[in-house]
């Protein structure tokens, strides 16, 4: 059969398989912008993938994606196949993403935990986690976002493997985050990461694991605000913005304060949308109206990170 | 497969530290299993959390004992659960 994007539904949520041969679907549509590799092997023995979006040149500076972390937010992994999909349809189109693509590399893992996905498509649906097996333990899994090295083992992270917040035995000893930790500093040049989650309508940047402002606080803050405001120009979705530590709580280990003291600069995280009713079990028919108006916003921050090099 | 037949999420809303600092308590009891899928922060903003059948009973009374105010966001999780698994069948049909 003839491998085509416009089979598949977005509209839908789908399952590991499912995504991951849309993957390939997606590098066979667009086999001189698209490439799929391979950074690393989940806890279970999964592939990790991460699709490149390159026009050439040799170790450009590149933009990371990343959705999914949290394997039971299901309208975040299906936010990253429509805006990977986006991504290769608009290049060459709109005038903003090729401009971003013929300057720069855009890395985008769209299931960051598939084992915790994968277990919530078999198993438990509400599950959070990665898998991997804790010594001494019956409980299973790592949260994956509280086991980065900044601020590991700090307030807003448990020391209890039963915890939904359990940071881990050390910092990056999940494969799942080891995996990125080792790309993103092997590649050297990555100038943005943007984590998205879901359900609570806000837009972050470090700090979370102390209350100490940024040394880029007052950029960061005006391109969340740039990028709140045109997101809630789609749908009128009103979200805050803010550091994570000030938006929501004190929260130790995660990715985008990894990120930011490792150089990267424009670290930011999303809480897609709340309609107030459902959660992580938000229907499927909101995934297309999460996914468009997130899209502005997404271009923003990429847009400000061609334009502003350092 | 884990069923949540019964479950509940309650969306909570401290009106103070002192009910913000009650409910991070809540979270540490293990005997209760509840899960907050929106953790609480600040006075006045909501928090979501996971209640399952057999605690639902202690729960409320807890946060009623307290004057936390709550109202039922997801009456029965797994319901919601297998809507979401039959518009997937449907979807793949």
């Amino acid at each position: 059969l003839e491998r085509s994007a416009s089979t598949f539904d977005f509209a839908s949520y789908h399952t590991l398989d499912e995504i991951y041969d849309w993957l390939d679907t997606l590098v066979a549509n667009h086999p001189s912008l698209v490439s799929k590799i391979q950074i690393g092997e989940s806890y279970e023995k999964r592939p990790l993938y991460v699709l490149k979006f390159s026009t050439g040149g040799s170790n450009r500076p590149a933009i990371w994606l990343d959705t999914g972390i949290h394997s039971r937010e299901w309208v975040t992994q299906a936010t990253g196949v429509w805006t990977a999909n986006k991504l290769a349809e608009e290049y060459g189109r709109d005038p903003s993403i090729t401009s971003i693509l013929d300057s720069m590399d855009i890395f985008f893992e769209i299931v960051t935990n598939p084992d915790g996905y994968a277990f919530t498509h078999s198993s438990n649906r509400l599950w959070r986690k990665t898998r991997s097996i804790n010594a001494g333990s019956s409980c299973v899994g790592v949260d994956p976002n509280r086991n980065w090295d900044a601020g590991f083992g700090g307030a807003g992270s448990s020391s209890s493997p039963c915890s939904e917040t359990y940071r881990g035995p050390y910092a990056h000893s999940e494969s799942e985050v080891k995996s990125i930790v080792d790309f993103i500093l092997g590649h050297g040049n990555v100038k943005a990461l943007i984590s998205i989650h879901s359900y609570s309508q806000m837009l972050m940047f470090p700090y979370g694991y102390k209350r100490t402002p940024a040394p880029d606080y007052q950029e960061l803050n005006e391109l969340a605000k740039k990028a709140v405001n045109d997101l809630a120009a789609v749908y009128g979705t009103e979200y805050t913005y803010g550091s994570i530590v000030d938006t929501i709580y004190v929260a130790s280990g995660t990715t985008v304060d990894w990120a930011y003291e490792n150089g990267v600069k424009y670290s930011y995280t999303f809480e897609l949308r709340d309609t107030g009713r459902y959660g992580f079990l938000l229907p499927s028919t909101q995934i297309i109206p999460t996914a468009t108006e997130t899209w502005p916003a997404l271009l923003d921050i990429m847009l400000h990170v061609q334009q502003h090099p350092y | 497969e884990q069923l949540f037949v019964g479950d509940q999420v309650l969306r909570v809303t401290a009106s103070n530290e002192e009910q913000i600092a009650l409910l991070r308590a809540l979270d540490e009891r293990e005997d209760l299993q509840v899960d907050f899928w929106r953790d609480p922060t600040k006075p006045g903003r909501p928090s979501d959390l996971h209640v399952p059948f057999p605690s639902l009973q202690a729960v409320k009374i807890f946060l009623e004992s307290h004057g936390i105010s709550y109202s039922i966001m997801i009456e029965d999780v797994q319901q919601l659960l297998d809507e979401e698994k039959k518009t997937m069948m449907l979807a793949r049909g």
